[in-house]
């Protein structure tokens, strides 16, 4: 198997679509999400309370790299464009990858 | 005699269902029920209720004169402005709240919420107090004015801080006169980008919706037959809903400062009086029905819980979501739905019902 | 002659929607029909149902004079009572039955399932047969009774056993007089921490809230309009969930001892008499109509599927869930519901309806 | 003349309640509005919408006899085999097109849509049209027999690609025939495991269970009170959800090739006006109404959204679901839709309702 | 970036709130949940069926911590006092984190 | 601790029942699954949207296997046996386990 890298960002739902657009731009070819609950730093988050228009649902997003640069790389770059105004935490992991080409732009 | 008045009228108001399940949710709530009803459902008695309010104003927006619903139109935007600026010079200015927070609550408040406006109408429904069918016309008016001003304000006073030096007093007098034309930062397309947000939240496109297909189709028989018939039972669901949830967002606001909940209890109280004076302004100007200054009141009393927030969060993303959403939530809307007869009172008392 | 009647009313009811919607569910499950009613819209459905029978017998509460809803009310806890008693000298001795499990299944079959009482009010609503308008009142005293005496056996026999050597037979029965003022560890708090959970449950929250809204409130617009429309429709979806569910637990039957088998046949039939027998004698002490008679038999029959799971999870984790809860779901709910028409023919012979 | 006459009835017809809120649904994702119905919401309506179909055809069949319901249900299984054998020859033989999609697509479009079945239903009653209640039986033949046709067909086409030399051309004609007799891979095994796959879908099953409800139970007192009421509200709101989900799929359909955009638009009148011609046909025959005629045309015009996609993905792997999915719900189902009127005044012109 | 550890927990969703407050106490700063079926020695749960209130439910919970001995305590208490009568599992995996400040008490 | 391995794979929802039965074959004792939305070289593909009959629905499914081995296995026959048609990743990664004795067979 071939070695790639994971990363992981847990943030507000409603940034989704503004988190994985940088994802796409740093060399991601795809990327998973998840509806989630948790708690953090600015209290609790639910992924499923009626009311609060959405503004308090969390959402975990995952993708898979080519390498551990690229992979911090966007990592930092949505914690510098987001992580001030925004609730989130983000990580990354290794991995290994049966179909490299998957993965590679 | 008045407040003996308002008293029995309460209590007699909090019989009806509407008041009832709103107290009846927050007491469960308080009382650590585990009852929930699943997001999903109430995101679609939201719509429902949108679509219902939508459809009559635009139905008998079809049949008004355009004159009839201009002047209240523009008493809404201008109550949503009024609001906000109130809001900016009182709380926004209050020792312990982020200006940016600040301007971002008072924006919810001056905005619109659906369930208010929705239990409004079947109180009166419920009394046989007329009102114009166009009134849920005036919703977006009210509601897009506050945001749109609050976001404005809000950013310049952030631009503002931002370049540290004040530029001098006009910059901020003209963006109020124009809306687009104001200081740095504060282009048009700014604007323009909010009222599109602002249009297109779930809440003012099923509003509009409503409006249009009230208009330009023939939806009467599928109104009488299905919207109007659900509309004070799911109302009832959603009261209950509201309650719940005023609750669980009390328990957030221990964290923020006492001046969010001085102005969570007040301030739906002054705003209701501020649209209700306009109201009877109107009143006295074109014939407006006291059903109407009743409905103005709540709406002007009202705070956004559906389509403000994710605006706010997307524009205003230095404010705190937990101070706005949870005094909005919290206090504002129970005390604007609670208030609700004392309105309905007070109308029949000034200019009679 | 009574047997021929049983068998002819049974083919008529199986031809009412209720019945037939929860045949129906089975038989789709059975044939492997990937047909789901999602999980929001049924919690939904359920609290309505809760809802309707909670705003219903509030609203005859408010009307009836307390006393006659005292006796029923403490022939249904006692029935609550004696349907776990026989299910501790009776399912939890058994062979391949551990008694922690058997204890959680006897507490489940002596709690009520709302969606089997609703079907008996349908039922009798259709046969236009009346009954007392508070019955809903009873659930909560069934239920309540059932689950905490369940409960604290469950965990008195778990401290015996733990504790190895007997401290004579006097502490069990202390308990049973007094609830809470057994031998070691069960003290008064436990028995009040169950209570708490047990009302803190979303069946029961929603029921009690109901009752309170009937009573205080007057919302008998909203529950014409809406709740008691909605009603018998709402049911039959219940039904088809019901049926798809109880075949699904069925599957899970297999990996258990075969008396929960026996059990989950058996004893709803056996509960029925048991109630059936508590309410003639009631109707011979206070007047209690032939149709609230039918109905104590069919809440005793029944066996919790909603609230009374979680409860027990939280407060008896040794007990094995797929063996509580695919003998109620999977047996005992169908059995109860499909069990209706026999205590309908047997009020109609031995008190007359 | 006629020409005047449809454009008329399209506009009056636009101002339905049906039409309008799928038009209003296509502009308001046009605009990008963030409105959305909850998937649980969706999935509870097209339950509640077959069920009402099936029940309603269930009640009628009871009393029809078999042979009125004989020829139209010969019908329209041809029909569905028809469309898709016509697909065969045009769009699976296109450039650009791969012979799987292409099978796909065509499968999809020969089965039946339950909404677009629905709103040809609601715009009959509105304009008080009589129709057979049985209709709603034809859902099954029709859809059944087009998905088993084209996944034979599309298997066979494979396997005869994998075996790459050709085995003569008999075999492909014998599996027409007999449908399950036919040339290697394909035995009669392979089209039982597609049938009850067809079965088993939720759409299906759902129509089924309210036939059979229809014919064995007497559930007429809950259709009338909840399922017939609801029917009209409940098509407005899925209507609304149609558009919407339409225009969202539009945009897949700029990945695909051209042919699928003229498939989509062309096809549903080509495939209505074959189902009006076999309407006529067996209105001569057995004296078929009018709005039965117009419903069969809409059937035929319609393609699957709900029930074909799940099992085409699971029988046809090979076929790419963006195109047949897109084409489908993005270009047939509106175009089917709109095209309701048409039928209508076709039957008007040349049978007269 | 800096080494941390993700602790992960699969386990009946009615005592999510239990394991949280474990997971808080054993020094976390914060944690997130999803609902999730799945299949164990217990047989099949899934999140979503009507019917059986909620019992037969499962979550997964992660939290990141600073270090590995702080996870494996955390996981060890949380299956000393659940894992006995309720179904679940627990594991622990090597992440890389940006802010240590974020996930230290 | 004891090392162990975990496998996810994200694919269509539509085979779920499919993929799991591989993976229970392939020795693992359980298996966990979430409803996901993402994207990847076959466009969007979103957990909740009305319409489309499920069949643009995600799912990510994983599972922890007592060794590298066993779950290099597993990924490989679902990818052999799905990947060609259906849309779907599969990556596999190192965990540690308190338990050992729950993940073998
Ligand atoms: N230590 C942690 N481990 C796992 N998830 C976390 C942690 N801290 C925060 N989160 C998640 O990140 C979200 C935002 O965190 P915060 O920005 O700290 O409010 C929370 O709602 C949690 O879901
Ligand atoms: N080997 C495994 N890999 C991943 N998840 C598992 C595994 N075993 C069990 N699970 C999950 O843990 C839950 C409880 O497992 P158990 O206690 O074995 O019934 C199951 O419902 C699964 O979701
Ligand atoms: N690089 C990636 N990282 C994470 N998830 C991915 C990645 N690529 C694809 N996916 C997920 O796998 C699913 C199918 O991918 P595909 O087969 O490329 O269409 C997508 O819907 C995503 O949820």
């Amino acid at each position: 198997m071939h070695s790639a890298t994971k990363l992981v960002i847990i943030t507000e739902r409603s940034i989704l679509d503004g988190v994985t657009a940088l994802i796409v731009e740093g060399g991601a070819t795809g990327y998973t999400h998840v509806d989630a609950g948790g708690q953090g730093s600015r209290g609790k988050r639910s992924s499923n309370r009626p009311g609060i228009g959405g503004v308090m649902g969390n959402v975990k997003i995952e993708a898979v790299v080519a390498d551990h640069d690229q992979a911090e790389a966007i990592v930092s770059r949505v914690a510098e464009r987001y992580f001030e105004h925004y609730s989130g935490i983000a990580y990354v992991e290794p991995v290994e990858i049966l179909r490299p080409h998957k993965f590679k732009v | 005699d008045i407040v003996v008045d308002i008293a029995t009228t309460m209590v007699a108001q909090l019989q009806k269902p509407t008041l009832a399940f709103l107290i009846g949710g927050m007491l469960l709530a308080a009382l650590g029920s585990k009852l929930e009803v699943p997001e999903p459902v109430y995101k679609f008695i939201v719509v429902l209720l949108l679509l219902k309010v939508g459809i009559g104003a635009g139905i008998s927006v079809r049949e008004a004169n355009l004159l009839e619903l201009a002047v209240p139109a523009v008493g809404a935007a201008l109550l949503g402005i009024a609001i906000v600026l109130l809001g900016m010079k009182t709380l926004a200015r209050w020792k312990g709240v982020s200006p940016m927070d600040g301007m971002a609550t008072a924006g919810l408040f001056g905005a619109v919420s659906a369930s208010t406006l929705a239990a409004g109408m079947a109180m009166l429904d419920a009394d046989g107090i007329a009102y114009e069918g166009f009134i849920g016309a005036l919703y977006p008016f009210m509601d897009i004015a506050a945001l749109v001003t609050a976001i404005v304000l809000a950013r310049l006073a952030a631009e503002r801080k931002a370049a540290a030096s004040i530029e001098g007093g006009g910059a901020a007098t003209m963006t109020l006169g124009g809306g687009g034309r104001g200081g740095p930062g504060i282009d048009g397309g700014m604007v323009r980008e909010i009222l599109v947000d602002t249009f297109r939240s779930p809440a003012i496109s099923a509003l509009v919706l409503g409006l249009a297909l009230g208009i330009f189709a023939r939806p009467d028989s599928v109104y009488e037959s299905f919207y109007d018939v659900l509309f004070r039972g799911l109302l009832s669901i959603l009261m209950l809903i509201m309650g719940m949830e005023a609750w669980a967002r009390l328990a957030e606001l221990r964290k923020v400062a006492h001046a969010y909940i001085l102005y969570g209890i007040a301030a739906p109280l002054v705003h209701g009086a501020l649209g209700f004076a306009v109201g009877v302004a109107i009143h006295h100007m074109t014939g407006f029905s006291g059903g109407g200054v009743v409905l103005l009141a709540v709406m002007a009393a009202s705070s956004s819980d559906i389509s403000g927030p994710p605006t706010l969060r997307g524009a205003l993303p230095e404010a705190n979501p937990s101070s706005y959403v949870g005094t909005s939530t919290g206090l504002g809307t129970p005390v604007a739905i609670l208030s609700i007869p004392l309105w309905i009172v007070l109308a029949e008392t000034v200019i009679g019902l």
